[in-house]
């Protein structure tokens, strides 16, 4: 519904314009084109600098001309007086006249159209990655062969993305490789290997050659490494300046290159090869494992046994041993589980007219020994004092397991003699 | 106790006294729950007081001796009970078991004896002599509040006889079951019933250390000073274990 042009006349024109006018024309046209205004008549009053009366045209908040007195026409056989052109499609044109006019002006006569832009030439922006063609009203983008237009319609790059490597073992280049590789492009392929396997990539430092990194050392192109547990890179430059051998300890691996719109590298090549995931070798404090192996990976299962007086606790239940798996992440199973002392004996019971030499430590080994109250009680069965606190948490003794011995009374001796009980 | 002298408790620890308004006999213990001694002295209503680790028999200082909570008493079943004491002239089988509701703390003062081993070594012969002792009558006394101790030898089964005979026209009973011990003027007495009548160990080695199982228990006599029949503990060793095996419980009812 915008106009494609228009008449813009000073009030009363032609006669003359009155004192203090402060008006203004906003001019609008369709997107995509720009705005011609020309004047054919121009009678104001002159001033320096158009300082009383003038027209002024004002293009996005800057002034694009500011007009007074009286202009010829710019050629004979044209009756345009003053003339501008922007390629925008907005444009303002204000009028002002001052309090006294001596003289009589006539004002001004002027007219626009709406004029097509070139947006490929016309801005200092490049508009398109490419190729950018100029219609009537607008532009579009264009790509090479093998480019694609991305949805900002503006960009192209390569379709480099989707591919999945499953793979055990295999190679990966940067497109065109060892051609230079396509500029404003993002590729993202993806290295799939079974659960349990790692994968390893191997570089050559000569086989990497991306755009190295800006004065502020960011790679605008580069190569990045994402695992499950880690990102590796971002990586540029002239030979590849990370580890040459990179253990992702996951059996996925996202590679994901990135380019911007300028430089002309050869780009990189990679190999990569699955390794069975290791599980740590790590044997805790008071355990003993079966079978032991220099190195345990993926299914590999040890049974887990503590030593003497050592106990592993799942909830309330105890046992001397358990298996656990090396797992597909190199986890093994139930990790938390660990040989711990086993249940305390507690301090022994009391036994009835004995003692106990109770010790400080009351875990697995220490020893505890009764005696009787002597003389007046001895212990049956004689010498069964011993006990030790063993390894299902209680006191034992040799003879009598976890039984008391019993202080049983000593019969017939008196503690003072009869002097006179002896056979004449 | 007859030809004896003072004794200490922790010279016959094992000495029970046994005392109510009816009763004052001696006792000897033999494991921390029982106590040995002759049926005549507590067949009657109910279980008498009994003391432990007192030499003395007055009753303040008995307030500080052990004192013994009778539960029951086991007269032997062989045992006439319920006859009159002045009528009694049959004592066989006289032997009981009187059962305490706590275990007595044993110490230097107190302390079992004995009981006789299965062999024919313990059932005591003429020639082997015994420490009785007892809070009975005295040469001058007719009970002592001073514990006292005799040693008398074991005397063959006719003196007993004879002095039976002599005394009462030979109605009073001898059985096997008896022990004959005493001499003249050494002997026990009324108040002595139901004491040991203890004899060194025949097995047991140690001359520093002498051990005493109970051979007998005062039983009867006729006169004292003279000859004294105890009851032959070996005869009811079965008995005896069996009892307390039977009816020994940890917990005070």
């Amino acid at each position: 519904g915008l106009p494609m042009y228009g008449e813009i006349l000073s009030p009363n024109y032609p006669q003359a314009y009155p004192n203090e006018v402060d008006t203004s024309w906003h001019i609008e046209v369709p997107e995509g084109f720009g705005v011609h205004l020309y004047f054919t008549h121009l009678d104001l009053e002159l001033s320096e600098n158009c300082e009383y009366d003038f027209v002024q045209i004002l293009s996005g908040g800057i002034q694009e001309g500011k007009l007074c007195g009286q202009r010829p026409r710019k050629s004979a056989d044209s009756p345009i007086v003053a003339e501008f052109r922007v390629p925008y499609n907005k444009l303002q044109v204000t009028f002002k006249s001052d309090f006294s006019n001596e003289e009589r002006f006539t004002g001004f006569a002027a007219y626009y159209v709406a004029v097509d832009v070139d947006e490929c030439t016309e801005f200092l922006d490049v508009p398109c990655s490419h190729f950018c063609n100029n219609f009537i009203g607008g532009y579009f983008c264009s790509c090479p062969p093998e480019y694609f237009l991305y949805d900002d319609m503006r960009n192209c790059g390569v379709n480099c993305t989707g591919d999945v490597f499953t793979a055990l073992e295999g190679e990966i280049t940067s497109p065109n490789y060892p051609s230079t590789y396509p500029e404003n492009s993002r590729c993202e392929y993806r290295i799939e290997l079974e659960e349990g396997f790692q994968v390893v990539v191997t570089m050559r430092r000569e086989d990497f050659d991306v755009e190295p990194a800006d004065a502020d050392g960011r790679c605008q192109d580069n190569l990045v490494f994402v695992s499950r547990k880690q990102q590796y890179g971002p990586y540029c430059g002239h030979g590849f300046p990370g580890p040459l051998v990179i253990e992702t300890g996951s059996n996925t691996l996202d590679v994901i290159f990135q380019t911007d719109l300028t430089g002309e590298s050869k780009g990189w090549k990679l190999r990569y090869h699955g390794d069975p995931i290791p599980c740590p070798k790590d044997v805790k404090a008071n355990s003993i494992w079966e079978p032991e192996k220099a190195k345990y990976v993926f299914k590999d299962v040890v049974k887990i046994s503590c030593v003497d007086g050592f106990e592993i606790v799942q909830g309330s239940v105890g046992s001397t041993f358990f298996y656990s798996s090396c797992q597909s992440d190199g986890r093994w199973s139930s990790p938390d589980l660990v040989c711990q002392r086993t249940r305390d004996c507690g301090p022994p019971a009391p036994l009835e007219h004995g003692r106990v030499a109770e010790p400080e430590d009351t875990s697995f080994g220490a020893v505890a020994r009764y005696s009787c109250v002597e003389p007046y009680y001895s212990m049956e069965p004689d010498g069964a004092g011993l006990y030790r606190c063993s390894g299902n948490g209680s006191w034992v003794n040799e003879v009598l397991g976890a039984e008391l011995p019993e202080c049983v009374p000593v019969c017939g001796v008196p503690r003072k003699p009869w002097a006179a009980a002896q056979q004449r | 106790i007859f030809g004896g002298r003072a004794a200490e408790a922790a010279q016959v620890p094992w000495q029970v006294f046994l005392r109510d308004a009816a009763t004052w006999a001696g006792g000897a213990l033999v494991a921390a729950r029982w106590v040995l001694t002759a049926a005549h002295a507590v067949d009657g209503a109910a279980p008498p007081a009994a003391f432990a680790g007192s030499a003395s028999a007055r009753s303040a200082d008995l307030r500080r001796a052990q004192a013994l909570r009778p539960r029951r008493v086991f007269l032997h079943p062989g045992w006439k009970a319920g006859l009159e004491p002045d009528a009694r002239r049959d004592f066989d089988h006289d032997i009981a078991l009187l059962q305490l509701r706590d275990p007595v703390e044993m110490g230097p003062a107190v302390g079992p004896i004995c009981l006789p081993g299965r062999s024919e070594a313990y059932t005591p012969s003429a020639g082997d002599v015994g420490l009785i002792s007892g809070w009975g009558g005295t040469e001058r006394r007719e009970r002592a509040l001073t514990l006292r101790a005799a040693v008398v030898p074991v005397v063959p089964a006719q003196r007993c006889r004879q002095a039976a005979a002599q005394a009462d026209g030979g109605v009073y009973a001898f059985t096997d079951n008896m022990l004959c011990a005493g001499e003249p003027g050494v002997d026990s007495c009324q108040g002595d019933s139901g004491g040991a009548l203890a004899v060194r160990d025949p097995q047991h080695r140690d001359d520093d250390n002498p051990r005493f199982y109970v051979a007998g228990l005062v039983s009867w006599g006729k006169k004292c000073g003279t000859y004294g029949v105890y009851t032959k503990v070996s005869r009811y060793l079965d008995w005896i274990l069996k009892t307390m095996q039977e009816n020994d419980v940890a917990d005070d009812d």
